[in-house]
């Protein structure tokens, strides 16, 4: 088991990885990953070894292919992941119908809310079911994340409802941070950070 | 001018000095900093003399106060900064919501869309404006940051229409990676590498 902060660092490396495959690159040198993603060479070849990476090739460098297919092996996203979305107001609707997730073996099976005036509706072909159903639908579909977009007031109480029927791991896309025990992963996200790298950019008036 | 790779650093130092303030913590040394980020504390402390940070106390620290007044100077972000999102969809209108935002001094001013059942209306009481009025809105309310939620099909086209209009700065939440030229500055923003992160502690089966 690796530690929290190359699993951070892996899906960094795998994200890159995918783009110069897509530009058509076949091989990449530890140097050039540092140039790319500002993690020290030191630490990748580091990373890479304690991953299992075999040695890159001293004249050509790490085979992009065989790095993209030992990171996806590493990362457990060969197998299909079902997920289901929590709070389907606005952002939960756009998660619902989000192509990213399948593409990646993220099947988004169903929604959850508690307003009647959404449950027992279907949004993208998808079925939304009432909060107290989801005991035996959790169960029936094979589902172990939970991504929650429920308002902000009811973020703990939702989180823990879902923890207690044995669910381990949460996007959290509310702007609440979770108190979680050991034994439960929660990933956060907030739109703010990308947004002040940009005014860094804008603010001194810089080119790429 | 910082390297980008510093700025992508920047971001997550401020991310989590925020988070030990709000829990009570003074100080901090860049040992315990590499704890909570995975970067190694010899980066951290180049990053802060490059940035200009004083030296920490020997005994103490760096002042966690210090360092938050410092990077939000550096990031520009205590001036507001009048952002517009292009796209008024489910994902648009969520973010015409979020008060993640204006807690950080980001003006969510309008929105763009050409759909004529959403251009005129309001939402969040935010004024929804046709795509075609942006000319003279980004002057008026002296818009810099563009959020792209439009479908992925006409990403590339949005796009290139405000970067002709001269805005330097875009949040891009589609799935299409834009082609840019120099003096630009794209964020992408992919919810699927969290939930990679997430299928690897619960393909492990792994505790925090
Ligand atoms: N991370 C980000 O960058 C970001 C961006 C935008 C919005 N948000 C956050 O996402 C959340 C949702 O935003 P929105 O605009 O979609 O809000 P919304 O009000 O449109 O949707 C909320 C939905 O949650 C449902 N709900 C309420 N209580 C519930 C409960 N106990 N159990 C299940 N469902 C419940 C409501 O019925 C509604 O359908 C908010 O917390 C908001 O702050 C985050
Ligand atoms: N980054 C992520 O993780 C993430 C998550 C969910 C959705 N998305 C993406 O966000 C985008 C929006 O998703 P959604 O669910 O809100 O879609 P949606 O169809 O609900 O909304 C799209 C909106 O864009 C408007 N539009 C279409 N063409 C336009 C144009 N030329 N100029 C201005 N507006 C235009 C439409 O009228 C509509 O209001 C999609 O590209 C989707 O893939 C990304």
């Amino acid at each position: 088991i690796v530690s929290k902060k190359i699993v951070e660092r892996l899906t960094i490396y795998k994200r890159e990885i995918e783009k110069l495959i897509k530009e058509g690159k076949e091989t990449i040198f530890s140097y050039e990953l540092e140039k790319i993603t500002g993690i020290p060479a030191t630490t990748i070849r580091k990373d890479f070894s304690i991953l299992g990476v075999k040695l890159g090739h001293v004249k050509y460098g790490y085979n992009l292919i065989y790095l993209k297919r030992v990171f996806d092996e590493i990362l457990g996203v060969k197998k299909p992941w079902n997920i289901a979305i929590v709070g389907i107001g606005n952002l939960g609707r756009a998660l619902m119908g989000y192509t990213g997730f399948e593409k990646r073996n993220f099947n988004v099976i169903c929604g959850f809310d508690i307003d009647e005036k959404v449950v027992g509706t279907k949004y993208n072909n998808k079925p939304i079911f009432h909060l107290n159903e989801a005991p035996q639908i959790l169960k029936e579909y094979d589902i172990h994340i939970i991504v929650l977009t429920v308002p902000s007031e009811v973020t703990e109480s939702v989180f823990k409802y879902f923890y207690d029927l044995g669910i381990r791991a949460f996007l959290n896309l509310t702007p609440v941070i979770i108190n979680c025990s050991s034994c439960v992963y929660v990933e956060n996200v907030d739109l703010t950070s990308p947004l002040e790298k940009l005014t860094y950019y804008v603010d001194k008036n810089i080119c790429n």
